[in-house]
Protein backbone atom coordinates (compact mmCIF):
# COMPACT_ATOMS: atom_id res chain seq x y z
CA UNK A 1 0.00 0.00 0.00
CA UNK A 2 1.24 3.49 -0.74
CA UNK A 3 2.41 5.49 2.17
CA UNK A 4 -0.47 8.13 2.42
CA UNK A 5 -3.35 5.33 2.63
CA UNK A 6 -0.94 3.75 5.37
CA UNK A 7 -0.93 6.65 7.54
CA UNK A 8 -4.81 7.49 6.67
CA UNK A 9 -5.43 3.99 8.25
CA UNK A 10 -3.48 5.20 11.13
CA UNK A 11 -5.42 8.35 11.61
CA UNK A 12 -8.36 6.25 11.29
CA UNK A 13 -7.18 4.01 14.17
CA UNK A 14 -6.54 6.75 16.32
CA UNK A 15 -9.49 8.60 16.25
CA UNK A 16 -11.42 5.52 16.76
CA UNK A 17 -9.10 4.71 19.93
CA UNK A 18 -10.04 8.18 21.02
CA UNK A 19 -13.46 8.11 20.74
CA UNK A 20 -13.81 4.25 22.65
CA UNK A 21 -11.12 4.52 25.25
CA UNK A 22 -12.01 6.71 28.12
CA UNK A 23 -8.58 6.93 29.38
CA UNK A 24 -6.06 7.69 27.28
CA UNK A 25 -1.98 7.10 28.10
CA UNK A 26 -1.16 11.13 27.69
CA UNK A 27 -4.11 11.46 30.08
CA UNK A 28 -3.05 8.57 32.17
CA UNK A 29 0.91 9.90 32.49
CA UNK A 30 -0.48 13.02 33.47
CA UNK A 31 -2.29 11.99 35.98
CA UNK A 32 0.33 9.33 37.81
CA UNK A 33 3.10 12.32 37.38
CA UNK A 34 0.70 15.20 38.74
CA UNK A 35 1.00 17.22 35.72
CA UNK A 36 -2.94 17.78 35.40
CA UNK A 37 -5.47 20.34 36.26
CA UNK A 38 -7.45 17.24 37.96
CA UNK A 39 -8.04 15.97 40.70
CA UNK A 40 -5.26 14.06 42.17
CA UNK A 41 -6.15 10.07 42.85
CA UNK A 42 -7.65 8.37 46.03
CA UNK A 43 -5.12 6.16 47.03
CA UNK A 44 -5.80 2.66 48.09
CA UNK A 45 -2.89 1.39 49.95
CA UNK A 46 -4.98 -0.92 52.77
CA UNK A 47 -8.32 -2.39 53.48
CA UNK A 48 -9.36 0.60 55.15
CA UNK A 49 -8.73 2.38 52.26
CA UNK A 50 -9.71 0.31 50.05
CA UNK A 51 -13.48 0.73 52.13
CA UNK A 52 -13.33 4.38 51.77
CA UNK A 53 -12.24 4.56 48.23
CA UNK A 54 -15.47 1.94 47.36
CA UNK A 55 -17.71 5.23 47.16
CA UNK A 56 -15.09 6.07 43.56
CA UNK A 57 -15.37 2.50 42.04
CA UNK A 58 -18.17 1.80 38.92
CA UNK A 59 -19.91 -1.08 40.74
CA UNK A 60 -23.19 -1.21 39.13
CA UNK A 61 -23.34 -4.67 38.40
CA UNK A 62 -22.35 -5.53 41.92
CA UNK A 63 -24.82 -7.52 44.36
CA UNK A 64 -25.79 -5.71 47.56
CA UNK A 65 -23.49 -7.71 50.04
CA UNK A 66 -22.87 -6.17 53.67
CA UNK A 67 -19.60 -3.81 54.39
CA UNK A 68 -17.53 -6.36 56.18
CA UNK A 69 -13.93 -6.58 55.68
CA UNK A 70 -14.29 -10.10 55.05
CA UNK A 71 -16.26 -9.55 51.67
CA UNK A 72 -14.05 -6.54 50.35
CA UNK A 73 -11.83 -8.61 48.52
CA UNK A 74 -14.52 -10.77 46.82
CA UNK A 75 -16.68 -7.01 46.22
CA UNK A 76 -13.59 -5.59 44.79
CA UNK A 77 -12.96 -8.22 42.57
CA UNK A 78 -16.74 -7.87 41.21
CA UNK A 79 -16.03 -4.29 40.51
CA UNK A 80 -13.03 -5.13 38.95
CA UNK A 81 -15.30 -7.67 36.37
CA UNK A 82 -18.13 -5.27 35.75
CA UNK A 83 -15.85 -2.43 34.94
CA UNK A 84 -13.53 -5.38 32.63
CA UNK A 85 -16.83 -6.35 31.07
CA UNK A 86 -17.78 -2.51 30.16
CA UNK A 87 -14.40 -2.26 28.59
CA UNK A 88 -14.72 -5.41 26.50
CA UNK A 89 -17.37 -2.96 25.12
CA UNK A 90 -15.33 -0.59 24.36
CA UNK A 91 -12.90 -2.98 22.65
CA UNK A 92 -15.47 -4.64 20.50
CA UNK A 93 -16.41 -0.95 19.59
CA UNK A 94 -12.60 -0.42 18.84
CA UNK A 95 -12.25 -3.98 16.73
CA UNK A 96 -15.36 -2.84 14.51
CA UNK A 97 -13.46 0.15 13.22
CA UNK A 98 -11.07 -1.42 11.98
CA UNK A 99 -11.89 -1.40 8.30
CA UNK A 100 -12.24 -4.66 6.89
CA UNK A 101 -13.51 -6.41 10.43
CA UNK A 102 -16.90 -6.03 10.20
CA UNK A 103 -16.84 -7.62 6.45
CA UNK A 104 -15.53 -11.06 7.99
CA UNK A 105 -16.96 -14.09 8.98
CA UNK A 106 -19.26 -13.12 11.73
CA UNK A 107 -17.59 -16.23 13.83
CA UNK A 108 -14.40 -15.14 13.12
CA UNK A 109 -15.17 -12.12 14.20
CA UNK A 110 -15.98 -13.60 17.58
CA UNK A 111 -12.98 -15.79 17.61
CA UNK A 112 -10.92 -12.88 17.03
CA UNK A 113 -12.58 -11.07 19.90
CA UNK A 114 -12.23 -13.84 22.42
CA UNK A 115 -8.60 -14.83 21.98
CA UNK A 116 -8.10 -10.97 21.80
CA UNK A 117 -9.39 -9.22 23.99
CA UNK A 118 -7.66 -9.96 27.49
CA UNK A 119 -4.42 -9.29 25.72
CA UNK A 120 -5.68 -5.86 24.71
CA UNK A 121 -6.98 -5.51 27.93
CA UNK A 122 -3.68 -5.97 29.28
CA UNK A 123 -1.47 -3.65 26.83
CA UNK A 124 -4.39 -1.04 27.69
CA UNK A 125 -3.97 -1.54 31.49
CA UNK A 126 -0.31 -0.72 31.20
CA UNK A 127 -0.03 2.72 30.48
CA UNK A 128 -2.14 3.03 33.96
CA UNK A 129 0.44 1.47 35.98
CA UNK A 130 4.08 2.65 37.23
CA UNK A 131 5.92 0.36 39.43
CA UNK A 132 4.39 1.73 42.22
CA UNK A 133 0.60 0.95 41.64
CA UNK A 134 -2.11 1.48 39.34
CA UNK A 135 -5.11 3.69 38.22
CA UNK A 136 -8.75 1.84 37.97
CA UNK A 137 -11.75 3.77 37.70
CA UNK A 138 -10.81 5.65 34.86
CA UNK A 139 -8.13 7.51 36.64
CA UNK A 140 -9.76 8.32 39.66
CA UNK A 141 -7.80 5.73 41.90
CA UNK A 142 -4.24 4.80 42.37
CA UNK A 143 -4.16 1.23 43.72
CA UNK A 144 -0.80 0.38 45.64
CA UNK A 145 1.28 -2.35 44.15
CA UNK A 146 2.39 -3.41 48.01
CA UNK A 147 -1.58 -3.90 48.60
CA UNK A 148 -2.69 -5.63 45.89
CA UNK A 149 0.41 -7.99 46.97
CA UNK A 150 -1.29 -8.33 50.66
CA UNK A 151 -4.50 -9.47 49.48
CA UNK A 152 -5.25 -13.21 50.02
CA UNK A 153 -4.16 -15.91 47.96
CA UNK A 154 -5.10 -16.01 45.10
CA UNK A 155 -5.97 -12.81 44.32
CA UNK A 156 -2.36 -11.44 45.36
CA UNK A 157 -1.49 -13.46 42.47
CA UNK A 158 -3.62 -11.43 39.57
CA UNK A 159 -2.04 -8.46 39.32
CA UNK A 160 1.81 -9.43 39.80
CA UNK A 161 2.44 -10.57 36.44
CA UNK A 162 0.60 -7.45 34.47
CA UNK A 163 3.08 -5.33 36.74
CA UNK A 164 6.28 -7.11 35.56
CA UNK A 165 4.75 -6.98 32.02
CA UNK A 166 3.80 -2.92 32.09
CA UNK A 167 6.81 -1.88 33.79
CA UNK A 168 8.89 -3.36 30.94
CA UNK A 169 6.18 -2.84 28.12
CA UNK A 170 6.08 1.10 29.10
CA UNK A 171 10.32 1.27 28.52
CA UNK A 172 8.91 1.51 25.07
CA UNK A 173 7.54 4.72 25.25
CA UNK A 174 4.43 4.26 22.86
CA UNK A 175 2.02 7.14 22.74
CA UNK A 176 -1.56 6.52 21.98
CA UNK A 177 -1.32 7.04 18.52
CA UNK A 178 0.93 4.03 18.56
CA UNK A 179 -1.09 1.80 20.75
CA UNK A 180 -4.16 2.58 18.92
CA UNK A 181 -1.93 0.30 15.64
CA UNK A 182 -0.67 -2.04 18.12
CA UNK A 183 -4.18 -3.14 19.06
CA UNK A 184 -5.51 -3.21 15.93
CA UNK A 185 -2.63 -5.46 15.12
CA UNK A 186 -3.68 -8.19 18.45
CA UNK A 187 -6.98 -8.35 17.46
CA UNK A 188 -6.29 -9.48 13.49
CA UNK A 189 -4.41 -12.27 14.85
CA UNK A 190 -4.33 -14.99 12.06
CA UNK A 191 -3.61 -17.94 14.32
CA UNK A 192 -6.31 -17.57 17.06
CA UNK A 193 -7.66 -21.66 17.15
CA UNK A 194 -10.68 -22.04 15.49
CA UNK A 195 -11.08 -19.59 12.87
CA UNK A 196 -12.97 -20.42 9.80
CA UNK A 197 -11.44 -17.88 7.07
CA UNK A 198 -8.04 -16.92 8.06
CA UNK A 199 -6.82 -15.39 4.69
CA UNK A 200 -8.53 -12.42 4.96
CA UNK A 201 -7.84 -11.52 8.59
CA UNK A 202 -3.82 -11.82 7.58
CA UNK A 203 -4.59 -9.74 4.62
CA UNK A 204 -5.55 -6.96 7.05
CA UNK A 205 -3.25 -7.73 9.82
CA UNK A 206 -0.51 -7.32 6.97
CA UNK A 207 -1.79 -3.54 5.99
CA UNK A 208 -2.10 -2.70 9.99
CA UNK A 209 1.35 -4.05 10.36
CA UNK A 210 2.72 -1.90 7.49
CA UNK A 211 1.25 0.82 8.79
CA UNK A 212 2.61 0.63 12.59
CA UNK A 213 5.83 0.12 10.97
CA UNK A 214 5.83 3.49 8.89
CA UNK A 215 4.44 5.10 12.52
CA UNK A 216 6.71 3.63 14.52
CA UNK A 217 9.76 5.16 11.72
CA UNK A 218 7.60 8.60 12.09
CA UNK A 219 7.50 9.09 15.28
CA UNK A 220 10.35 7.16 17.25
CA UNK A 221 13.02 7.99 14.60
CA UNK A 222 15.71 7.53 17.20
CA UNK A 223 14.43 3.90 18.50
CA UNK A 224 15.94 1.01 16.97
CA UNK A 225 14.13 -2.18 16.29
CA UNK A 226 11.15 -0.89 18.47
CA UNK A 227 8.91 -2.48 15.86
CA UNK A 228 10.46 -5.85 16.17
CA UNK A 229 10.69 -5.55 19.97
CA UNK A 230 7.29 -4.60 19.57
CA UNK A 231 5.82 -7.70 17.60
CA UNK A 232 7.93 -9.39 20.63
CA UNK A 233 5.84 -8.91 23.24
CA UNK A 234 2.95 -10.78 21.96
CA UNK A 235 4.64 -13.72 22.64
CA UNK A 236 5.17 -12.90 26.32
CA UNK A 237 0.89 -11.99 26.74
CA UNK A 238 -0.05 -14.83 25.10
CA UNK A 239 1.40 -16.30 28.50
CA UNK A 240 0.10 -14.01 30.70
CA UNK A 241 -3.50 -14.68 29.14
CA UNK A 242 -3.24 -18.38 29.59
CA UNK A 243 -1.71 -17.90 33.23
CA UNK A 244 -4.71 -15.52 34.15
CA UNK A 245 -7.34 -18.12 32.59
CA UNK A 246 -6.17 -20.70 35.17
CA UNK A 247 -6.19 -17.72 37.72
CA UNK A 248 -9.90 -17.30 37.06
CA UNK A 249 -10.52 -21.03 36.64
CA UNK A 250 -9.10 -21.51 40.36
CA UNK A 251 -10.97 -19.13 41.91
CA UNK A 252 -14.34 -20.80 40.54
CA UNK A 253 -13.19 -23.60 42.03
CA UNK A 254 -12.00 -22.71 45.59
CA UNK A 255 -14.52 -19.70 46.11
CA UNK A 256 -17.57 -20.06 47.16
CA UNK A 257 -19.20 -16.44 46.92
CA UNK A 258 -17.27 -16.31 43.41
CA UNK A 259 -19.58 -14.45 40.78
CA UNK A 260 -18.31 -14.54 37.30
CA UNK A 261 -20.06 -11.72 34.92
CA UNK A 262 -21.73 -13.71 31.85
CA UNK A 263 -19.52 -11.85 29.31
CA UNK A 264 -16.48 -12.71 30.72
CA UNK A 265 -17.39 -16.21 31.38
CA UNK A 266 -18.26 -16.22 27.54
CA UNK A 267 -14.61 -15.29 26.43
CA UNK A 268 -12.85 -17.55 29.50
CA UNK A 269 -14.51 -20.69 28.27
CA UNK A 270 -12.66 -23.36 26.72
CA UNK A 271 -10.16 -20.23 26.01
CA UNK A 272 -7.09 -21.85 26.46
CA UNK B 1 -23.71 -19.11 18.13
CA UNK B 2 -25.05 -19.79 21.86
CA UNK B 3 -21.89 -20.46 23.53
CA UNK B 4 -21.18 -16.75 22.74
CA UNK B 5 -24.22 -15.22 22.72
CA UNK B 6 -23.08 -11.70 24.50
CA UNK B 7 -20.28 -11.36 22.26
CA UNK B 8 -22.57 -12.22 18.70
CA UNK B 9 -24.79 -9.36 20.40
CA UNK B 10 -22.10 -6.68 20.98
CA UNK B 11 -20.52 -7.44 17.34
CA UNK B 12 -24.34 -6.59 15.53
CA UNK B 13 -25.51 -3.62 17.75
CA UNK B 14 -23.72 -0.40 17.72
CA UNK B 15 -25.39 1.64 20.58
CA UNK B 16 -25.29 -0.18 24.54
CA UNK B 17 -26.72 -3.57 23.09
CA UNK B 18 -26.49 -5.22 26.20
CA UNK B 19 -27.04 -4.73 29.76
CA UNK B 20 -23.55 -4.69 30.43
Amino acid sequence: PEAADLRALARHLYEAYLKYFPLTKAKARAILSGKTGEKVPFVIHDMKSLMEGEQFINCRQIPSLDHQQQVSTLRFFHSCQSRSAEAVREVTEFAKSIPGFIDLDLNDQVTLLKYGVIEVLIIMMSPLMNKDGTLISYGQIFMTREFLKSLRKPFCQMMEPKFEFSVKFNTLELDDSDMALFLAVIILSGDRPGLLNVKPIEQLQETVLHSLELQLKLNHPDSLQLFAKLLQKMTDLRQIVTDHVHLIELLKKTEVDMFLHPLLQEIMKDLY
Amino acid sequence: KEKHKILHQLLQNSTSPVDL
